[in-house]
């Protein structure tokens, strides 16, 4: 079964979470 | 102290040692990288309105590089970062909250924040309602639909793994259990920037004789 996806592996993939885009400012 | 000044006067301010050494006793930061933060910071409150704090908007167009649009967990930061819940996110609230995400910060700090970043309600429980809906922002954040019985084979099998007790939500042991035998969901809990921080990294025009000495 490939569903052994984790929700929380997408929801880490927010934009929102992806505090590096700080520094490309 | 200085950083009560609006905008805030670090630059001139008397009091600017004692201010910058505060919060580099208080975090994990340096003197120096306090500094180096205060330049980020500058730009980052100054993008949309000049008033020395960090608007949600002026968050939102750091990260997303539009000034407006709704984001669950834009929000959700904003509100981990703005201790003083006033609205707007001062620079020792910058400083502290950023002090989570240096790559040698605990990693019982950074399972924590994630855990609160989570826990919508702040019921002190992730719950998988709350999960539920993350996962429906973030399908939405990215254009993607999948059927309700995909997305609730995904809650099955994250459940599954992380709710020991099957009580349907994830306390705080069950979430530290979880993301140990997970680490890369803590991958967003740690800026590699943030190890290598001085004037220059941030503010590419500044030049090594504006640094001061630890």
């Amino acid at each position: 079964q490939p569903t052994a996806m984790n929700a929380f592996e997408l929801i880490s993939m927010s934009k929102g979470l992806n505090l590096s885009n700080l520094f490309d400012i | 102290g200085c950083f009560e000044c609006r905008p805030p006067c670090l630059q001139n301010c008397e009091n600017r040692f004692e201010e910058i050494a505060r919060l580099a006793n208080e975090t994990i930061f340096t003197v120096n990288e306090v500094e180096a933060l205060y330049e980020l910071f500058k730009k980052l409150s100054s993008s949309i309105i000049d008033d020395g704090l960090i608007q949600k908007e002026e968050l939102h167009l750091a990260l997303f590089k539009t000034p407006s649009g709704e984001n669950l967990f834009l929000d959700r930061v904003f509100d981990l970062f703005d201790e003083k819940k006033n609205g707007v996110i001062k620079f020792d609230e910058f400083v502290h909250a950023l002090s989570v995400f240096h790559p040698n910060a605990p990693m019982e700090e950074k399972i924590d924040f994630a855990f609160r970043l989570y826990d919508l309600r702040q019921t002190g429980f992730i719950e998988r309602e709350e999960v539920k809906q993350m996962v429906i922002a973030i399908l939405m954040e990215s254009g993607i639909t999948l059927s309700d019985d995909l997305l609730e084979a995904i809650m099955d099998s994250t459940f599954a793994d992380a709710d020991a007790d099957k009580d349907d939500r994830i306390n705080i042991e069950e979430w530290k259990d979880f993301v140990l035998r997970n680490p890369n969901l803590l991958k967003n809990m740690t800026l590699p920037y943030l190890k290598d921080l001085s004037l220059a990294t941030v503010f590419p025009s500044f030049t090594s004789n504006t640094r001061i000495e630890d």
